[in-house]
């Protein structure tokens, strides 16, 4: 009928303001902000084309299959949804991405890395926090590990990690640990956002500003 | 036995933790 086209929500609308504000705001250059645009745009759409990026959509991004359940999903998609309105907006998306740009401050690192495996925000990761997540990694890659072995590699985590032995850690001995062992945190950084412009060159045909 | 790898360095490689996966589109 007649209200058929009012049926899709429509696209939330982005300006040229709107992506000189955000690469007023990030490490991002104007023409490295249109490039996210694209990735986001393809992101948003691969489920429902709203403007919005899912957790379904996410998931497909990052696993390449509909995951299902998947505890570090959960955590990403939350530590992305800032507003936590169950979905992922644009500028969440360059917000979070931000932290991963290889000139980001290693504070910033450290802080998303805390917040993503502070699992239930308590505001500490506790021993059987990390013992879920290398339960889920290892299960994810199909890894069969012995009990033992894996309480080990906990034990020999707290004791490098546990500075007052209390069984957490907290955002300071995190800190610390991070900086000892700076392996830890190379999944914060993504090389690919310093040459995000050739990753997707498409920007240049709806660009606004020649960098 | 000798332990060679932190639980966060391994719970760093999980695939739902790499976001470079993003890009992959």
């Amino acid at each position: 009928g007649c209200f058929d086209r009012h049926r899709q929500p429509p696209r939330p609308s982005f300006t040229h303001d709107d992506v000189v504000r955000l690469a007023a705001t990030s490490p991002f250059s104007v023409n490295e902000v249109e490039a996210l645009r694209e990735l986001f745009n393809k992101l948003s759409s691969s489920v429902l084309d709203d403007g919005l990026i899912h957790k379904e959509e996410l998931s497909l991004a990052l696993f390449k299959t509909p995951a299902g359940e998947n505890l570090f999903l959960d955590r990403v998609f939350d530590v992305f949804d800032e507003k936590k309105n169950g979905v992922i907006e644009f500028d969440e998306f360059v917000h979070a991405l931000s932290v991963f740009h290889p000139y980001a401050p290693l504070e910033a690192k450290i802080d998303f890395a805390f917040s993503l495996y502070d699992l239930r925000q308590t505001g500490y990761i506790e021993r059987e926090e990390v013992r879920q997540m290398v339960v889920a990694t290892l299960s994810e890659s199909g890894i069969q590990m012995p009990d033992e072995t894996l309480e080990a590699i906990v034990d020999k985590t707290f004791e490098d990690a546990d500075a007052d032995k209390d069984e957490k850690i907290s955002k300071d001995e995190w800190k610390a640990y991070a900086i000892r062992y700076p392996a830890v945190l190379k999944n914060m950084t993504l090389p690919y956002l310093k040459d995000i412009t050739t990753v997707f060159p498409s920007f240049i045909f709806n660009t606004g500003v020649e960098d | 036995q000798p332990v060679a790898m932190n639980a966060f360095e391994l719970i760093s490689m999980s695939k739902g933790l790499n976001l470079g996966n993003l890009f992959d589109v």
